[in-house]
């Protein structure tokens, strides 16, 4: 299944 | 990493670092919410849990430490520093913020990237944050003191939402899969919200400096 994306946004 | 997105984190940690100067410089915090900066501190703490999971890079850990520790020094300031505590305007500061805090989190429950605790933990951070500003907003129309919400903080705040909007865009273009649904409507939210506390700030403020006007 579609892993989120990581958030690299502070 | 881009030059809005750069900017944007940069305008957001002054707008803190100013209105944490400014109280300790002025050992006063009248006219601060003391429940939006709990909220900010939440937000942040919600947020970067990952800190210890995820790296990401250098600049994002950094940074992540200098949020929770500023946001948390602006709490411990208001709560505890025994001159600056004194000048909390408690008895107008009376938003009920545990209404933002418990809708944000079912929001999250329902709206998230993946039914994880981390992704909803996120979920509900993006969307605190854009709701955080809430009690700021309406200690200002009752108390209209700006005397400790600077020019500069109002600004950076300012800045940090206009940049991260070009961010979204410019990630939009660039990108082919940026799709941070969550982050830009919440985002998008939060600067709606941010412009009427805008409105009302400068309202205030006119109405200070006229008062200030020699009689």
């Amino acid at each position: 299944d579609k892993q989120p994306e990581t958030h690299d946004e502070l | 990493m881009n030059i809005f997105r750069l900017a944007g984190d940069m305008t957001h940690l002054l707008s803190i670092i100013v209105l944490l100067l400014k109280i300790y410089a002025t050992k006063s915090c009248s006219g601060i919410s003391l429940k939006t900066q709990e909220l900010y501190a939440l937000v942040f703490l919600a947020r970067y849990l990952d800190l210890f999971t995820d790296f990401i890079s250098v600049y994002n850990t950094i940074m992540k430490v200098v949020f929770i520790a500023s946001s948390l020094a602006i709490v411990w300031c208001m709560r505890l520093h025994p001159l600056v505590k004194r000048s909390y305007d408690k008895e107008l500061d009376t938003f009920r913020h545990y209404f933002l805090i418990g809708g944000t989190f079912v929001l999250a429950l329902v709206l998230n990237e993946k039914f994880t605790l981390q992704e909803i933990l996120w979920a509900f951070s993006i969307y605190l944050e854009a709701v955080a500003i809430l009690p700021q907003l309406v200690l200002l129309q009752r108390s209209g003191n700006v005397d400790n919400l600077t020019g500069q903080y109002v600004f950076f705040l300012g800045a940090y939402r206009a940049f991260y909007i070009l961010n979204w865009i410019y990630r939009y273009l660039t990108e082919p899969r940026f799709t941070r649904w969550i982050a830009c409507v919440s985002g998008i939210v939060q600067t709606g919200i941010y412009a009427d506390f805008f409105y009302y700030y400068f309202i205030s403020w006119k109405n200070n400096s006229k008062l200030k006007l020699p009689a």
